[in-house]
């Protein structure tokens, strides 16, 4: 798309299919593209980076539009609360070693809540992040109630004085009305012993995600509320515009970016490293 | 749905003798909308859209048929032809044991459907033996030996410390030992622009000179789903693919790209998180999903 220079037909076709290939979705593209050809057809814009400007910074302002409050903000509540939500793969359990590992390295406590004890091998999972990131680890049997172990962690977490209390959750779709009552009987139960908390709810989203992203955060939105999001594998080809959709039609913030599988792959969300990302 | 779409456009078309590029223009710029919102790649909405339009200029239209129902049925049979008519197999070996592959991006499913394929690979009378190379993600190699034990099928015993090349050899010869015919290899998941991971996983196919290579992938990618199936199917190869988390809500676009770019056929459907939860593939559902 760089290579093109005058404002044809060619451009503008080129232009709508990188678009499209980042999953920005139809309803933003072609609302992009309108306001675009409307204005050359105004004469506002006169060459193909002055395009490329328009739009970068068209998309900007809908990432702007969310309140942004950083997840690893200075703890004010101990234990600070983060519920970790998200479907299957998505990559939450890395994630939260990720997160786990920046509060330990500026010598803030952390426990985390293995309340993913469905999947094979969840907690010995959850256990290595533990170790790795310098964190206590609260986890039952496999097969045990998920709310138990985020009350028994709770408990634990206010014992011990933690700054920080991280659940772990398992993957599940958002079109399962079972598993959706689980998560939410989880919050309940925390909310019920620590009155304010989870602090953040966390929605874990995977780049590589389609349009299917926007019912799942709105699906998640809509029964236990969702704070923020953490965007993942970003490190691949995918360019997550799908999450443009969801910061402005349901306001919810992405505030992390995951790039990478290992323990310091975790980066704040900066917008406009985001859109350039979309046409680089 | 599409129907539902057509019903404004439809009436243009009423009273015509035939179809023509001219009077199905609209509803193509329906249906690529339609295909466009079920995450199938731009790409592929193109060449797919040019098939359908092969398809139905010069069609005749038929009395007493709504002209825009037509058009519909043109593109869920051009669909259902594309993501692949018939149900394909696996590809056992012709003599020795069977070696399949699972390969695929991070979080995709490869483990869990590798120990779904062994069920049923047991309940065909095979007696299947597992091997995880996966010697990076945090307790991998406890995950698949975690549901071999479900299965009560035999995991060979790898650990963190050996090399994914000498965990293939060794778990060849064990599969000569113990009488087993088939070998399922699960592996790491990894970037398609990952290229020490890439040359690991073609060394790991070399190794183990496979007859079955399965690509799984997550039925609710969206349009880098080519991509990823491109470089694999180009660096690695694949014989087949598994499309899972199809008991989801996505309308599974990727299915559509990642057959068109790659033509391997679409052998298997994840529908669930449990062992039993593999079914093969069916394109007329997935073909009444991504239309809408
Ligand atoms: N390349 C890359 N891989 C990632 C990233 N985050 C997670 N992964 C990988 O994605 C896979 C799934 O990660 P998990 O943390 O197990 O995902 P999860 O959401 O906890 O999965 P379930 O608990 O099974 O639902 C693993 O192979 C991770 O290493 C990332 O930012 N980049
Ligand atoms: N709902 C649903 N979940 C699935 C399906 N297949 C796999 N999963 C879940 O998806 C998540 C990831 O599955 P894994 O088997 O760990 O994926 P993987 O490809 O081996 O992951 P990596 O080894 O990290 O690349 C787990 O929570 C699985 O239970 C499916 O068909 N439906
Ligand atoms: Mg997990
Ligand atoms: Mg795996």
């Amino acid at each position: 798309i760089g290579s093109h220079t005058k404002l044809d037909d060619d451009f503008m076709d080129e232009l709508e299919e990188v678009l499209f290939s980042s999953d920005i979705g139809v309803d933003i593209t072609m609302r992009i593209v309108n306001d675009l050809r409307r204005d050359v057809k105004k004469n506002l814009l006169k060459d193909t980076s002055e395009v490329i400007g328009f739009i970068e910074s068209e998309l900007v302002s809908i990432v702007r539009g969310a309140k942004v409050e950083p997840v690893d903000a200075t703890v004010e509540t101990k234990p600070y609360v983060i519920l970790v939500i998200g479907v299957n793969g998505a990559g939450k359990t890395t994630t939260i070693g990720k997160i786990a590992s920046r509060f330990t390295a500026r010598g803030e406590s952390v426990l985390l809540a293995a309340a993913d004890t469905f999947r094979a091998a969840a907690i010995d999972q959850l256990a290595t992040w533990a170790q790795r990131s310098g964190s206590d680890l609260v986890s039952h049997k496999n097969g045990s109630d998920p709310s138990a172990v985020v009350f028994d962690a709770l408990k634990a977490a206010r014992a011990r004085g933690c700054d920080v209390l991280i659940a772990d959750t398992a993957g599940r779709l958002h079109s399962k009305v079972n598993l959706m009552e689980e998560l939410k009987k989880v919050k309940r139960i925390i909310s019920r012993e620590l009155p304010g908390a989870p602090h953040e709810t966390l929605l874990v989203l995977d780049a590589t995600t389609g349009q299917n992203a926007v019912s799942q955060a709105r699906i998640f939105d809509e029964a236990i509320g969702v704070t923020g999001i953490a965007l993942t594998k970003l490190d691949g080809t995918a360019k997550g515009g799908v999450v443009l959709n969801i910061m402005e039609t349901l306001k919810i913030p992405v505030k992390l970016v995951g790039v990478g599988e290992r323990i310091e792959d975790l980066r704040p969300f900066v917008p406009e490293d985001f859109v350039h990302a979309i046409f680089s | 749905n599409l129907s539902d779409r057509f019903e404004g456009i439809v009436k243009r078309i009423q009273g015509l003798h035939k179809l023509t590029e001219e009077n199905i223009s609209e509803s193509m710029r329906e249906v690529r909308m339609a295909l466009l919102e079920a995450d199938v790649n731009v790409g592929v909405v193109k060449k797919f859209i040019a098939d359908v339009k092969q398809q139905a200029v010069g069609v005749e239209t038929m009395r007493g048929v709504n002209p825009g129902h037509q058009v519909v049925k043109i593109v869920h049979d051009e669909l259902v032809k594309t993501l692949g008519g018939q149900t394909e197999k696996i590809n056992f070996a012709e003599r020795g044991p069977t070696v399949i592959l699972m390969t695929g991006l991070q979080g995709s499913g490869k483990t869990t459907t590798t120990a779904k394929l062994a069920r049923n690979l047991s309940s065909q009378g095979y007696r299947p033996m597992l091997v995880s190379v996966d010697i990076y993600r945090p307790a991998a190699l406890e995950q698949l030996k975690v549901l071999g034990q479900q299965l009560d099928v035999p995991v060979f015993d790898s650990t963190v410390d050996m090399d994914p090349i000498d965990i293939c050899r060794q778990a060849l010869d064990a599969l000569k030992q113990t009488g087993c015919n088939v070998l399922v290899v699960d592996t790491a998941g990894r970037l398609h622009i990952d290229d020490n991971m890439m040359d690991e996983l073609a060394r790991i196919r070399q190794t183990v000179n496979p007859t079955e290579i399965l690509f799984v992938a997550d039925s609710m990618t969206g349009q880098d789903a080519v991509t990823a199936a491109r470089e694999f199917n180009e660096r690695i190869g694949m014989t087949g693919v598994v499309l899972t988390k199809l008991d989801g809500d996505t309308r599974g676009g990727a299915a559509l790209s990642i057959k068109q770019v790659t033509g391997a056929p679409i052998k298997f459907m994840g529908v669930g998180e449990k062992i039993n939860q593999l079914e093969v593939f069916h394109p007329e559902r997935i073909a009444g999903r991504i239309l809408g």
